[in-house]
């Protein structure tokens, strides 16, 4: 019978786009907001 | 070969310098000012003086970052896995550092021509490397550094920067072009970092989304293909081993995001991705045929009395890549087909047909079922304009007595089991949202199961269907609508065979699909 | 009815190959950028915590309500990532300035004594990143060229 599609970790409902999220093929869920890359001003990179 | 003699020497003192300008903790040099002194000392090592001299450089440094992951990942264990990796990273992640620096910086900032060849002549040397290395490694082979280098690479060579945006499209086709060359079945060792790669969140965004004029979409397309073609003996045999099942379903979400985020993108390429999966791979199958346009609203497949014909979209003909014409061969016999289309003769055409298509006498493998599909498409689109042509519109009436259905009344007839099972997978697998094609072969299917001469052949088209609607979601809209048309229209007389009441289990569930359409 | 089909010879070759990889795949970690604290790598908890990401929790409404404290540590520690965005936007709706000099998180504590084109100054609240703590400081001056 297959898979059952909606239990692979991706929320197929989701109104937005999945994948700026998308964990990758083996992932179980999406990436959280701190995995993501994002351009943030230059003055945040502390370090 | 040939490197000169002291070339490894100077080329291990450059990278071991600049791994550590770039990772040094109190070096708050920008990395451009370091990157300058970096290429100056590159020019007094005399690297940069021939391109012979830069690819001897470049494959050099993959293979010394190579090795040294190799050497760390053998000495890691299950508590030191995660500071080895980090070590890794920071070697590799130098060493993309300065490819994406010299990419970026070679030649003029408008000379683009420099800047990408130089990233192909890179990304072509460590695809050699890493081809070697898989050659020798063999089972040992690991596909960490080279995974880490192509992404990091790629990341860096897509971070918002005017230069690179400038000649960003070609960035990505090196890339698609290195990840083509470094396909599954060239390097199954390497597969599952390939799939990761190329489902990377960033690079989907860029080649199915940012690229205008989706001018990405084919590149994208030719990857997908590459994977379907690596799994598509896997995947032929109901039993997956655990490696193949996990390939499998890291496929499966790949397609849940394109389905979910690029639904027109699997449209387009559909007919060229069902063309090497595999016809046992129903629900995979399924998903690539779920997908309709997202400005399209899809009337309930169950609505009482649907009259498909009256909706507008279905006088549209979809996008079909790649040209499936072209994949009728040989060219002869593309020639009878045209002319039996045109003047129904030669006559002979009809007896030939199960010939031309037939290669082999093995079980499971007779038919060529590319030839086939194609064969297929084409004469339904030919068909199509041809009712056109005169000014109709394709219904049950108006697809009968032609050549085209001549043609598919002969394959039905002629055909063995397994011949007329990926026949009428070819049909099946047109029956989408709403459009031309859905609506044609939707009805061409119902004709055939009408004008069947044999209950086998009324059998086959239900157990074509049926295997595509147990199947857990999703179910394309044509097939649902198709189905639901051979089971409430009385022409069709679906509950007097024999079939439908051949096992209970078989018969509830016909009863279930019959209450939900009332 | 077209039955399995045996592996050729070729594909067996690459089954042995995708199976040896089988046995290291690639860590989620793998594919990002190098990060100083927080890697994306799984770590086995007990089942009963929960295993994937709050739902919501990529939103600024989520991080809206969040503690102070737990946007600055969002801040702080992961940084050049859309977490890090995310908790920059929620502090600012909480009238919160980065001090881009001093790369600290600023408050207003009443109205400044004095207000000009370059600088207020008066008493503010900041987050010390260094002894993690809130403090006061009455006649800061806040130069506006180092307001983000």
């Amino acid at each position: 019978l297959g898979q059952d599609l909606t239990a692979l970790g991706l929320n197929l409902n989701s109104p937005e786009n999945l994948f700026p999220s998308f964990g990758g093929p083996w992932a179980e869920t999406p990436c959280r907001p701190q995995d993501v890359d994002f351009h943030v001003p230059p003055e945040y990179l502390i370090n | 070969f040939e490197d000169p003699p002291d070339l490894y020497e100077k080329t291990e003192f450059l990278l071991r310098e600049w791994v550590s300008i770039i990772n040094s903790p109190n070096n708050k040099e920008p990395p451009s000012k370091a990157f300058s002194m970096f290429v100056h000392q590159m020019n007094v090592q005399g690297i940069l003086k021939t391109d012979d001299l830069i690819t001897r450089f470049f494959r050099l440094s993959t293979s010394m970052v190579v090795e040294l992951s190799y050497r760390l990942l053998s000495e890691q264990t299950v508590t030191t896995s995660g500071q080895i990796r980090l070590k890794i990273y920071h070697t590799l992640d130098a060493y993309v550092k300065l490819i994406a620096m010299l990419v970026k910086h070679s030649g003029d900032t408008q000379n683009t021509q420099t800047k990408i060849n130089l990233l192909n002549k890179v990304l072509g040397i460590i695809a050699g490397v890493l081809l070697q290395d898989h050659e020798s490694h063999h089972s040992d082979f690991q596909q960490l550094p080279y995974h880490r280098i192509f992404i990091m690479l790629f990341l860096e060579l897509n971070s918002a920067d005017p230069v690179l945006e400038a000649f960003n499209f070609q960035i990505l086709t090196a890339f698609c072009h290195t990840l083509h060359i470094l396909r599954p079945a060239k390097s199954p060792g390497f597969a599952y970092s390939w799939l990761e790669l190329i489902s990377h969140r960033v690079f989907i965004g860029r080649l199915l989304q940012i690229t205008p004029q989706q001018k990405g979409w084919g590149l994208y397309a030719q990857l997908l293909m590459d994977l379907f073609k690596f799994l598509a003996p896997f995947l032929r045999n109901a039993e997956l081993a655990k490696p193949v099942t996990f390939m499998y379903k890291g496929t499966l979400r790949v397609l849940l995001i394109l389905l979910h985020d690029f639904p027109e993108f699997l449209c387009d390429y559909h007919y060229g991705f069902c063309d090497v999966v595999p016809p046992n791979c129903i629900q995979m199958r399924n998903l690539i045929l779920s997908a309709f346009p997202r400005n399209m609203r899809l009337p309930d497949p169950f609505t009482p009395n649907l009259k498909v014909d009256m909706l507008q979209e279905i006088a549209h003909a979809p996008r079909v890549s790649p040209n499936f014409a072209s994949m009728i061969q040989p060219l002869t016999f593309k020639k009878d087909l045209d002319s039996y289309l045109k003047a129904r003769a030669p006559v002979t055409f009809l007896s030939e047909l199960r010939s031309n298509l037939q290669v082999s006498n093995e079980p499971g493998v007779r038919y060529n079922i590319s030839l086939l599909n194609a064969l297929v498409l084409y004469v339904g689109t030919q068909a199509i304009s041809f009712i056109r042509g005169k000014g109709l519109s394709p219904n049950m009436s108006t697809i009968a007595h032609s050549a085209h259905m001549d043609i598919f009344q002969n394959l039905a007839v002629d055909l063995d089991t397994e011949g007329r099972y990926l026949f009428l997978n070819a049909i099946a697998n047109q029956l989408r949202y709403p459009n031309s094609h859905t609506h044609y072969f939707s009805c061409t299917l119902l004709y055939l199961f009408h004008e069947a001469n044999t209950e086998a052949i009324q059998e086959q088209i239900t157990r074509v269907l049926l295997e595509r609607l147990i199947v857990n979601r999703p179910h394309p809209w044509g097939l649902l609508i198709t189905f639901i048309e051979m089971i409430k229209n009385p022409t069709y007389k679906f509950w007097n065979h024999e079939f439908v009441h051949c096992a209970p289990e078989i018969e509830k569930l016909f009863e279930s699909v019959a209450r939900s359409c009332m | 009815p077209l039955g399995p089909v045996p592996l050729q010879k070729e594909h067996q070759m690459q089954f042995q190959m995708m199976e040896a990889a089988y046995y290291h795949m690639p860590v989620p970690s793998d594919s990002e950028k190098i990060r100083p604290y927080l890697p994306r790598n799984p770590f086995a908890t007990p089942s009963y915590y929960i295993q994937t990401p709050l739902p919501h929790s990529d939103t600024l409404e989520f991080f809206q309500r969040l503690s102070t404290e737990s946007l600055f540590f969002i801040f702080y520690y992961m940084e050049g990532t859309k977490a890090q965005y995310l908790a920059a936007k929620a502090l600012k709706k909480q009238s919160w300035r980065f001090h881009t000099k001093y790369m600290m998180w600023f408050q207003r504590h009443e109205e400044p004594k004095l207000i000009n084109e370059e600088y207020e100054q008066g008493t503010y609240i900041y987050f010390d990143y260094e002894k993690w703590s809130q403090r006061k400081k009455e006649g800061f001056i806040f130069e506006y060229k180092y307001l983000e």
